[in-house]
């Protein structure tokens, strides 16, 4: 099994490959890997050879073959279904956004509670009442639900992801969430990415 | 010094206390905060003993003052100047977000190099021409850039910040910055949370 922190680092090694590739290089060694993404040289010959590749010295590693190995370990070989639950400031700029669609993550379907809000459509996606999230989830085999609603909202919309047996959720709102047996989740917490930035601030 | 896990565990944990004060409780055992982090009970009593905080057995931890010390020890016992740079779906939504000023991050300023978008005024903050980063941010004096804009313009966008003296940088773009020399970089990767949740739903 791969390490947590080794997965979340092959995001980063595969954005830096695609940037290698764009500029016409086949190989790349680990030095130059390493300071192209801000990981020491180890590490990186560490992450890599998880995955049997090992640069040749001297050549380096062969960009586009470990490109197609690191998709294909993240599962990217495919598109996968997502809901956006929530449909204010965040949920819509999520919605506008062509980058998840170019990654493979497939907006399908969006929800709300706000009756101004339901039946409205946003890029070709229709926003539905969150009453239908199980019926609609179902039908269009939603995988994974960002969950973009206020804080006090959020533990009892990520029950009624559970109940429509979404896997996996992506949780905006700053509050701890308690998924429910056999729902992944991932969390992004905006305020402690600054608090991260604040506490070493006040340092300098 | 305290290590870069303890510190992101740190924000999840002040947001905690928020809640279990709210709730008109003055006190939490390491197990209850282990329940509601998702930390584990041990992790929870070794990161509190940084700051020479003990649970007193059968008693747990004074809620009110461990809030206090943690705030104190992120340096949110101030408020930062923050600017937006990118008026796009992304910034606005920042923009629009109250959780920011709640939590000590004020937006005072923002920027685009859109000449439509430039004299713009959204919740009370102006936009200003990316050309005027300098002046505009010394004049505010600006602690913290939140980067909106598009992946190919954000190394250009942090080497101007790096001009304008500004010292923090949090990254939204899904590329990887080399920020300049002294200023603090954190980044926000969306597609690498997704993928995070792809390599384990490919794995169910
Ligand atoms: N706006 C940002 O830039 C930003 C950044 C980081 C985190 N967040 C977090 O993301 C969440 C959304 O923020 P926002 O600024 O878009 O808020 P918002 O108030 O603009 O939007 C929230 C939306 O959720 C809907 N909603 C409320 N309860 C619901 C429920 N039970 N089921 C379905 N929909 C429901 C509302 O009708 C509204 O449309 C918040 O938790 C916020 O803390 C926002
Ligand atoms: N929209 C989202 O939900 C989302 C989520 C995650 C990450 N991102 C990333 O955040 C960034 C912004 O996304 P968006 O959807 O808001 O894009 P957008 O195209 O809507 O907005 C980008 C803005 O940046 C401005 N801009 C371009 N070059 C600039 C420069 N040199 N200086 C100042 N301003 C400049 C543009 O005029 C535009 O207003 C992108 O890098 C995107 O990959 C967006």
């Amino acid at each position: 099994r791969i390490p947590v922190s080794t997965v979340n680092r092959l995001s980063l090694y595969l954005r830096v490959f695609g940037q290698i590739e764009a500029g016409g290089q086949a190989t790349v060694a680990s030095r130059e890997l390493a300071a192209l993404t801000g990981i020491n040289p180890a590490q990186v010959r560490k992450d890599l050879a998880y995955f049997g590749q090992f640069g040749r010295r001297g050549v380096g590693y062969a960009v586009s073959g470990l490109k197609r190995e690191i998709r294909c370990i993240l599962g990217l070989e495919r598109d996968y279904a997502c809901a956006i639950i929530g449909m204010g400031h965040l949920g819509q700029a999520l919605l506008m956004y062509k980058g998840l669609r170019d990654q493979g993550f497939k907006v399908v379907a969006a929800f709300d509670s706000d009756p101004d809000k339901i039946h409205w459509e946003l890029e070709g996606v229709p926003v539905y009442d969150i009453a239908e999230l199980k019926t609609v989830a179902r039908e269009l085999n939603v995988e994974i639900a960002i969950l973009a609603v206020p804080g006090p909202a959020a533990q009892e919309v990520a029950e009624a992801v559970a109940e429509a047996r979404i896997p996996a959720i992506l949780n905006f709102a700053p509050v701890p969430l308690r998924p429910g047996p056999g729902v992944l989740l991932r969390q992004v917490d905006l305020a402690g990415e600054l608090e991260a930035l604040s506490y070493r601030l006040q340092k300098l």
